[in-house]
């Protein structure tokens, strides 16, 4: 089993917090740390937006587009996308 | 596709699962099915075989929750988590939970039971995530998914496959043994155009399609239909029969030729047939039936005659008053005369000649119109 902890946004979450809680829940980031560095494209939540936009299909700007998060507003099943 | 971290896999190909609980967004006998069906997805492609628990302990057991229920990961209401299911192993592992805050549904209106469900049994045999938008075991939901037409995708195959191997040579119904079980039908045949059939049932989760000496089986999650002869496998049932039904809770099938009809179980044909089918309390002036189905929600099975109807209570099992009813009052646009009809997804399929009329009967009116032999994949 994995350590999801709360599935998803529940009124209120800005989209960062959506988008945090969805990398830690479905492609291992590292839960609850500072991830975000302002525009440095190495910072690890860049990385692990790339990694989400290639595992679902979409362009991989690295970036919370409107298509990245239309994805991650969809129903989906609660197994992490890549394993720890 | 890709497995769970180390490949974690059941050692038995004999699996037990066990229905824990039952949301009340449908009825039980639609959960079951649909677990049969998501099961079966996974069965046709491997050497697997499941078999249900009613209590204790199984492998995989299913249940229903809302919010938090004890395993540290508490659904989110509903949308966005509509399920989890865990790697196979022992305990919790192997199990599958269901977000009871979701709709769960037969058709896509809401989210479909059988498509989730066919999923998270993927986890619950081995499988992780698959990048490919087409295959079952990507993790975003897709709604417009078409239920006639699910069929696993080769990445799940392959996927499942790289963990159990394909399947045993054995069919879900046992062939009876004849020098040439499965034959090669004239291939322009399956594929003409201009193909009707004698009558349709559906039988354990597959779809039959019965024309002359012979039928077809189509399974969801394999490409092509078997084409065989009736008499290998009932070698008491006549051939161009004229309708044939499937009542699922008393898994039979009834196939019906002119004032007669008979059972089956699956290749067992039952004693005590042919009965005369004023038995059933058809009137002595219908000689023969066109077409028949059982609706397995409403516990109902029509008989088409000509163009007017009779509704038989599978309960009381008797023969409804108010009937015959016109066709066309009860299912517009059903207009010509019906050759055969089964019930599959919640729609009826009408066959008429080489015509198959998609029947919502929520909406009460036809969504589809298609070839009768749609379903061969041509």
């Amino acid at each position: 089993s994995y350590p999801l902890h709360g599935g998803s946004a529940r009124g209120g979450d800005t989209d960062m917090e959506l988008l945090q809680k969805y990398l830690e829940n479905y492609y291992g980031l590292a839960r609850g740390v500072k991830q975000f560095v302002k525009n440095k494209d190495s910072s690890p939540i860049v990385k692990k937006i790339q990694e989400m936009q290639k595992f679902l299909g979409l362009e991989m700007t690295g970036k919370l587009d409107s298509s990245t998060m239309d994805v991650m507003l969809k129903p989906r099943c609660g197994v992490p996308d890549v394993g720890a | 596709f890709s497995t769970f971290p180390g490949s974690p896999k059941w050692k038995e190909n004999h699996l037990t699962y066990r229905i824990v609980n039952y949301t009340p967004d449908l009825p039980k006998e639609s959960v079951d099915s649909a677990i049969e069906k998501a099961l079966k997805v996974w069965e046709e492609v491997t050497p697997l075989k499941f078999s249900r628990r009613w209590e204790g302990e199984a492998d995989i057991m299913i249940s229903f929750a809302a919010g938090e229920h004890g395993d540290f990961i508490p659904f989110d209401g509903p949308g966005l988590v509509l399920a989890h299911a865990y790697a196979p192993g022992l305990g919790i592992n192997g199990d599958a939970h269901f977000d009871d805050d979701e709709q769960w549904t037969e058709d896509t209106t809401g989210t479909n039971l059988f498509l989730v469900a066919a999923h998270e049994l993927g986890h619950s045999l081995g499988l992780f995530h698959s990048a490919k938008p087409e295959a079952l075991m990507y993790p975003v939901y897709k709604f417009s998914a078409d239920l006639a037409r699910f069929r696993l995708s080769q990445d799940d195959v392959d996927g499942i496959q790289s963990l159990y191997g394909p399947p045993t040579a054995s069919p879900a119904v046992p062939v009876v043994p004849t020098k040439a079980n499965s034959l090669e039908p004239e291939s322009s045949l399956t594929c003409s155009p201009a193909l009707s059939f004698d009558a349709v049932s559906t039988l354990r989760g597959e779809f039959l399609f019965f024309k002359d000496r012979y039928f077809w089986r189509q399974s969801l999650r394999t490409p092509e239909p078997g084409f065989y002869l009736i008499s290998s496998f009932w070698p008491s049932l006549p051939s161009s029969m004229d309708a044939a039904y499937e009542v699922t809770n008393r898994d039979t099938v009834f196939i019906f030729k002119g004032d007669q009809f008979w059972a089956v179980r699956g290749h067992e044909e039952q004693a005590g047939y042919p009965k005369s089918i004023h038995t059933l309390g058809l009137p002595t002036t219908v000689g023969k039936i066109d077409a028949a189905v059982s609706d397995k929600e409403k516990k109902k099975t029509y008989f088409f005659v000509e163009d007017q109807y009779w509704r038989f209570d599978e309960k009381k099992q008797s023969m409804e008053p108010g009937f015959p009813r016109k066709i066309a009052a009860d299912f517009p646009g059903v207009d010509s005369k019906v050759d055969a009809v089964f019930e599959a997804f919640g729609f009826f399929y009408f066959f008429s000649g080489s015509s198959q009329l998609e029947f919502d009967p929520n909406a009460k009116k036809v969504s589809h119109v298609l070839k009768s032999n749609s379903w061969f994949n041509c």
